[in-house]
């Protein structure tokens, strides 16, 4: 599952 | 940061500023679909909310107060400052059957239950959609301007560009986000016959006009 709270793109 | 996601950033940047700058310079919105515009202001809204929670980079906020005052300015521009230009008899694309089934999904599908995660989810599965009252628009009058165009091919160019970011992230950094991805490509495919048109008639010199 996706690295959580990788939120750094736009 | 990777060369793939800088270059789709500015992609989509120019694509914003290209809009913007031919509607004020126009004084004419004439071809643009408002509701596109109102779609891309909301996606914009609903996924920077973290501007007041967190700080990632001043590249990043940057980007995002830019994105959402263009955003912002350009709807503006359209319904209000130069709302006679607009041509509302072609854009009548329904939206809510975009926004209503995209909020759905957003509640059923996401990768954590809480409101700005839930809010950042309907902004991707929104964005992917989020063009199709413009290509209609385009559909229904038959023609675009070269133009806006140009704002087209930036504007899909961007999310293709960052399909690849996400196979350089998930190949070097084992990052990879699954909404994003399958949202980025749907959202890419629908600007395919778009491409076609693009390369094979605006790069020739010709207009673009449908039927092709």
């Amino acid at each position: 599952c996706p690295i959580r709270g990788k939120k750094d793109e736009l | 940061m990777n060369i793939f996601r800088l270059t789709g950033d500015l992609s989509h940047l120019a694509a914003i500023i290209i809009l913007l700058l031919k509607i004020w310079k126009s004084r004419s919105c004439a071809g643009i679909s408002g509701k596109s515009q109102v779609l891309f202001a909301l996606v914009f809204t609903t996924r920077y909310l973290d501007l007041l929670t967190s700080f990632i980079s001043l590249y990043n906020t940057t980007m995002k107060v830019i994105y959402i005052g263009c955003s912002y300015a350009t709807v503006y521009l359209i319904y209000m400052k130069l709302k006679a230009t607009y041509d509302g008899n072609h854009d009548t694309f329904r939206v809510e059957f975009l926004i209503v089934p995209v909020g759905g999904l957003a509640f059923l599908v996401n990768h954590d239950f809480s409101p700005l995660e839930i809010l950042w989810t309907f902004s991707i599965y929104l964005e992917s959609v989020a063009i199709l009252p413009q290509l209609f628009m385009i559909s229904k009058t038959g023609e675009a301007e070269t133009i806006t165009t140009h704002y087209l091919f930036f504007l899909g160019l961007y999310r293709a560009l960052y399909l690849i970011n996400w196979i350089w992230r998930f190949y070097f950094e084992g990052f990879f986000d699954m909404i994003a991805i399958v949202a980025g490509v749907v959202q890419t495919i629908l600007y395919c016959d778009f491409f076609y048109l693009y390369v094979t008639k605006v790069l020739k010199g010709k207009k673009l006009s449908l039927p092709a």
